[in-house]
């Protein structure tokens, strides 16, 4: 099953 | 103090009515380079970024002479931009410590001006920093051909497959009620260059996205002939529509990956 995951996992605070 | 005269109203009105439904909520902050948005959706699945260069021919005049950040309810300055002709040309303005964000629509002829003042919005975002990084994969294709296969596919699943590979790209549905795959080969002899559909791939990339957040960005369809699709494996796609004269919206989407 595959699972939405959010979008600030890929991005880090600037 | 801030200004920026727009020549093209509707160009920002659709840029609003694109956000709207998805980002509350926004900051645009203000540059001597040009305007910026970045906003997460409220469950922090998708992120826009808009870029308007001030040094692009879609503004007329522009001016700022501090940074500033307006937060402002897109909801409110959708209703707003309803009050201005397509034609008119739109004019921001703010002062340096603003409370007020003024629109000011003149109409083609210089007949009529209207102005309308609205409150601004202290808003807690973080911003994020977004990577220029090289995608395994960018499909180029005709964006009202984007927005017609997300349409197609919602009415029979959640999320879409989108397939990239050396012959083209596929778009996959599969729902408890039925499946669908539409099939886009690269297109070589297309008159216009906005209708051909070009692949540039480095790797091929199978990644599935919810089909609700892809439909929501293609309300931006009218923004722009093409649209640009940037995929690596396991990491957001970035769908961006250029800007003629101005820059680009982007949206970002986190992908849905096997747990």
């Amino acid at each position: 099953k595959k699972k939405q995951v959010s979008i600030s996992r890929f991005f880090t605070p600037a | 103090m801030f200004e920026a005269k727009m020549l093209q109203s509707s160009v920002l009105k659709k840029i609003i009515e694109s956000l709207k439904d998805l980002f509350a909520d926004a900051n645009f902050d203000c540059s001597s380079s040009g305007i910026t948005l970045q906003d997460m959706d409220s469950s922090h699945v998708a992120l826009c970024y808009l870029k308007l260069r001030s040094d692009e021919e879609g503004f007329e005049d522009y001016r700022c002479d501090r940074n500033i950040t307006l937060g402002v309810n897109l909801g409110l300055m959708s209703k707003i931009l309803k009050c201005a002709g397509n034609d008119d040309v739109v004019t921001l303005r703010a002062e340096d410590e603003p409370n007020i964000l003024t629109f000011i629509f003149d109409s083609k002829n210089s007949e009529r001006v209207s102005k309308y003042d609205i409150k601004l919005m202290e808003i807690d975002s973080e911003l994020l920093g977004i990577p220029d990084t090289d995608y395994s994969c960018v499909v180029k294709m005709p964006s009202h051909e984007f927005q017609r296969i997300c349409s197609n596919l919602s009415q029979l699943g959640d999320s879409v497959t989108i397939d990239c590979h050396k012959e083209g790209v596929d778009f996959k549905v599969a729902g408890e009620q039925g499946s669908g795959a539409i099939k886009l080969k690269q297109t070589t002899s297309v008159d216009k260059e906005e209708d051909q559909v070009t692949v540039q791939l480095n790797e091929p990339v199978t990644q599935s996205f919810a089909l609700k957040f892809l439909c929501a960005f293609t309300k931006a369809t009218s923004l722009s002939d093409t649209v640009n699709l940037s995929l690596t494996q396991d990491t957001p796609v970035v769908v961006e529509y250029p800007i003629a004269q101005h820059g680009y919206l982007r949206f970002y989407l986190a992908p849905k990956i096997e747990e």
